[in-house]
């Protein structure tokens, strides 16, 4: 489903280079539920941007569906990433004018669902991370982890068949994390294919397969 | 020498009243060690925001070194965070258009120390958590763990008596996480008080106590 080959994204700032990830090849099949590991500032981030077509690759190739899209064009990109992906950002990434719901429904909105049918799966979504009685609110009435379950169910709102998610438990305390990895687990049952990176032991080893990166590599 | 007496911080949103703090009564002596743990949602945060003079309470005393801030003049509140307070936040709240080592220094500028002195005391802040190689970056040119390090290493540089950090492993792999712990260990045997956010259990257990919250009051 997903097929990496010799991978590198570099940053030059001046004349120094930073190798986010140099040389990953991967391939990544439909209903596999994966995750990644590894020390911070390895890559992980940067590769879930280039997995879930968000960053551009320096060099290699990257097909998703058979699609090549290191070479698609902003468009054809973006509209893969809606069709297909849901992304839990590492830093949630929410609108700070929208609230909760409006934040949920975004991807129904760029999918062109019609208002009353995306309210209903929108408060669907929102219900299955625990935050019913908190859909009026804007982020920054929201503590961290309340935060990082609107990033959750905006990503899970549109059933994308690949779901990333980066750190998607790192603000929650055990028992809350305990549901959304349930979640995770359920979607995965049901034959989506899943990626998260983590830092905790308890939920890499949730995943059938675990992905190492040091220093922008798969060891 | 931090005192609270029946705190609340309560929320209004139109006919709404959301009870972050809802009758919090605390004591932390100088030199402790202690872990407030508890459910997404249930204060933690805006616990250390009253315990840091950020925000102010609803009803309620909070003494910290036999000033009452409850009723201190913004200025006064000021102060005392500067020249007492090391603060590491949940979100990290880097300034996105300085570098690494502007952003460590901050808290020394605010304290009018010397430009050559302030370098000094920042580089080692940075070298403490790790960075000494990425001075020269923005917080968007880092990673998520390395964002948080940065804000760890502006929290310590002007050697607080009082360590609040909320959740500072929580974007950090075990390694790093550890090495982090060991800095914390180190400042609370030289004396310095300590007061930690955490979700993770070893992280709690390195303090001499822990706090519990649950829907804004400590159990
Ligand atoms: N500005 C605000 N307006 C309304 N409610 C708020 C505001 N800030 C925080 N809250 C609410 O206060 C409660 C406590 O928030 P707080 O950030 O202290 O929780 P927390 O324990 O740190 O949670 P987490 O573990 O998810 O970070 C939450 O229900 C939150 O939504
Ligand atoms: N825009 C950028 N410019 C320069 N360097 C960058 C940029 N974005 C990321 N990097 C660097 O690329 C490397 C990998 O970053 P990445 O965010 O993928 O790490 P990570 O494994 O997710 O780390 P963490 O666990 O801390 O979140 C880091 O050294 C980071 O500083
Ligand atoms: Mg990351
Ligand atoms: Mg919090």
């Amino acid at each position: 489903l997903i097929e990496l080959r010799d991978v590198r994204k570099i940053y030059r700032i001046g004349d120094i280079e930073i190798r986010a990830l140099d040389g990953v090849s991967l391939e990544i099949h439909e209903g596999e539920y994966i995750a990644i590991i590894g020390p911070s500032g390895s890559g992980k981030s940067t590769l879930m941007h280039v997995l879930g077509c968000l960053d551009r690759v320096t060099e290699g190739h990257v097909r998703i569906d058979d699609v090549d899209v290191s070479r698609a064009g902003s468009d054809r990109l973006a509209r893969t990433r809606n069709e297909k992906i849901g992304f839990v950002f590492q830093s949630f990434n929410l609108l700070p004018r929208l609230n909760v719901l409006e934040n949920v429904e975004l991807p129904l909105v760029y999918s062109g669902i019609g208002k009353s049918e995306r309210r209903r799966r929108a408060l669907e979504a929102v219900a299955a991370v625990g935050l019913s009685d908190r859909t009026g609110n804007r982020p920054n009435q929201l503590s961290g982890g309340q935060c990082q379950r609107v990033a959750i169910a905006r990503a899970l709102v549109n059933r994308p068949r690949i779901i990333l998610a980066d750190e998607p438990t790192g603000a929650l305390d055990s028992r809350t994390g305990r549901a959304i990895m349930d979640l995770f687990r359920e979607l995965s049952q049901r034959g989506h294919t899943v990626a998260l990176v983590t830092h905790d032991a308890n939920v890499a080893s949730e995943a059938a397969r675990q992905i190492v990166l040091r220093d922008g590599k798969i060891v």
